[in-house]
């Protein structure tokens, strides 16, 4: 038997909108630890980890480990329903092939339940390890939204070059190049809009820009965005989910040959 | 110019 009740239930739907464009199917994972995802796009260059702890929610009952495949696009579809500050309540029987949404509105005076059915997804789980990065860099997540954007108007990749003097994104295509420098910047009133760097040693990575602005669906849900960064390793970009848990997405750099 | 590499050129399916 599986109950997850979670009264922030806008979570689950920004969760949804952040990977639905990048991953058609999947298994969801539940366990005494959370409420968790990981898989690749079509493609394997993008890979999306997210979990939910079970102190997230508010009863979390999971008897034992289950695998829930979904196709996320109807997901998204099931979740767009719910109310902005509706109760989301998942329930699925052991062995069953259904999962149950149910959405109360914050006084009771609406409930809904939608049905999905569960599909078998065969699913690589990569092993991702505990790595020292070269750089993190923390800045305002719409910060980071809003260049990757900017740029993706002017060339189809994206590069992130973190040295002494900061963070740099740059790209270039046919109209022309753009760079744009972020200092460290912790001078300011709230902590949600420092711009922190940490780096070890100068670290220079080129994606492909569509995937950085697809994670950057992400933003809604906050207010500060982690770039982990090695010279020879696909880049982290979290957010992470208050004291809930987080949303990672990993992404395979272009390689010189 | 460089090739796009993929996540299974990094990691190892568990």
């Amino acid at each position: 038997m599986l109950e997850l009740r979670l009264v922030q239930g806008s979570l689950l739907k920004k969760l949804l909108e952040a990977i639905k464009d990048l991953v058609t199917d999947a298994n969801f994972d539940c366990s005494a630890t959370g409420f968790s995802l990981q898989a690749m796009d079509s493609s394997h260059v993008a890979l999306v980890s997210l979990l939910l702890r079970s102190e997230a929610f508010e009863h979390y009952r999971c008897d034992r480990n289950i695998s829930m495949g979904l196709n996320l696009s109807n997901m998204a579809k099931v979740l767009r329903c719910s109310g902005p500050d509706d109760i989301i309540t998942l329930k699925a029987d052991d062995g069953g092939d259904s999962l149950t949404f149910m959405f109360e509105s914050p006084n009771q005076d609406k409930i809904a339940d939608f049905e999905m059915k569960l599909m078998d997804i065969d699913s690589e789980h990569l092993g991702i390890p505990d790595t020292e990065y070269q750089a993190i860099v923390r800045m305002p997540s719409a910060e980071f939204a809003r260049i990757c954007k900017d740029l993706s108007g002017i060339g189809d990749t994206i590069a992130i070059s973190v040295t002494k003097e900061g963070v740099k994104f740059s790209t270039r295509g046919d109209i022309g190049s753009a760079n744009i420098v972020c200092r460290q910047n912790t001078s300011v009133d709230k902590p949600e809009d420092a711009t922190i760097i940490e780096m070890e040693e100068p670290v220079t990575l080129t994606f492909a820009l569509r995937y950085i602005n697809s994670f950057t669906k992400a933003t809604p849900l906050s207010n500060q965005v982690t770039l982990s960064l090695s010279s020879d390793l696909p880049v982290v970009v979290e957010y992470k989910i208050a004291e809930m848990g987080y949303i990672r997405f990993y992404l395979a750099p272009k390689i010189d040959e | 110019d460089p090739r796009q590499g993929t996540l299974l050129d990094f990691f190892g399916v568990s």
